[in-house]
């Protein structure tokens, strides 16, 4: 039997409790992508 | 009234469309050196005014490349210097406004920076663009170049880079130079004033004495002429957004050359401004 963990609509802000021991929370929103080297 | 300030992305559609605009039009400001190319959009903002404006803060991060300014290759075509030849950076804060449809910059703030990261032992170091041996063997290898032209000579409109590395020989010199056709007499060099006067760009390695030396000419673009006009396409530049402060090459401490430092005819604290706000991922944030 799968159990569908409930995951919140809205992501939440990076730096709140939540989000730091939850990764799926963690939505990288910027920076942006590296297109050369770092 | 209320202002909205959105976040979004920064590698959504609009942010890439703004930091696309903000670097072609960074590119078009400066008439030395080199063009810089888009590397990452550290952050942005789209303030929404009540009149419906839309205002993009944007922080980018811009990377120079093997492309001179007066080189009319695109810069998406152009290569992006690695670290270890001593790569130039730019950090900027671009203000661009929207209006119907089109953006347009209003405001910009540069820093321009060489890496140090990537240092080596044997690998080139930049050198001061006024660094006189350095400047000898430029001269020494255009008169080489000279020499294997026909009906043609050079001289030199500026340099681009000069640096030097030590090998087993001892210090081996690389320089980059931006040559034009001239009129010479008696030794003496005037670049031809001419919009099609012929440009190109010269590397040259080695010692005083014994180098190699290599120039690309730009293809000279006839100017496009109508009934009233005559404009020339290339290779003229852009003329200098009148209001801009500091930051030419050829005034700067001769290290490299930069990217124009600021322009900002109504200074707005959106070029300044640290942004308080810490819940970046949340997508609106009204602000009465």
């Amino acid at each position: 039997i799968l159990f569908k963990r409930d995951v919140a609509a809205a992501s939440a802000p990076a730096d709140t409790p939540a989000a730091q021991t939850d990764p799926l929370l963690l939505v990288p929103v910027c920076p942006g992508r590296v297109r050369f080297f770092k | 009234a209320q202002i909205n300030v959105l976040r979004p992305m920064c590698d959504s559609p609009e942010a890439e469309e703004a930091a696309m605009v903000a670097q072609d039009y960074l590119n078009a400001q400066h008439t030395h050196g080199y063009k810089y190319a888009l590397n990452r959009i550290e952050d942005i903002k789209i303030i929404t005014m009540p009149t419906g404006d839309n205002t993009y803060v944007l922080e980018i991060d811009l990377l120079e490349t093997d492309c001179h300014v007066l080189d009319p290759t695109p810069v998406a075509n152009c290569t992006v210097r690695p670290k270890v030849l001593t790569a130039v950076e730019g950090d900027c804060d671009v203000v661009l406004k929207k209006v119907g449809g089109a953006l347009t910059v209003t405001e910009f703030k540069c820093k321009t920076e060489e890496s140090t990261e990537d240092f080596c032992l044997g690998c080139p170091t930049l050198l001061p663009l006024n660094d006189t041996r350095a400047l000898d063997f430029v001269h020494a290898s255009l008169a080489t170049f000279n020499n294997n032209t026909v009906n043609v000579t050079y001289t030199i409109l500026e340099v681009g880079r000069m640096s030097t590395q030590i090998v087993s020989g001892g210090p081996v010199y690389l320089a980059e130079y931006v040559v034009v056709e001239a009129n010479c007499t008696d030794g003496a060099c005037v670049p031809l004033n001419d919009p099609i006067a012929e440009h190109g760009i010269c590397t040259a390695k080695g010692f005083t004495a014994a180098h190699s030396v290599n120039c690309k000419m730009f293809p000279i673009l006839m100017p496009i002429v109508d009934a009233n006009n005559t404009v020339p396409a290339a290779p003229v530049l852009p003329p200098m957004v009148h209001g801009h402060t500091g930051g030419l090459s050829h005034k700067h401490g001769l290290r490299h050359h930069k990217l124009t430092t600021l322009y900002s005819p109504v200074l707005t604290s959106l070029l300044s401004a640290e942004s308080a706000e810490s819940a970046e991922v949340v997508p609106v944030v009204h602000v009465v």
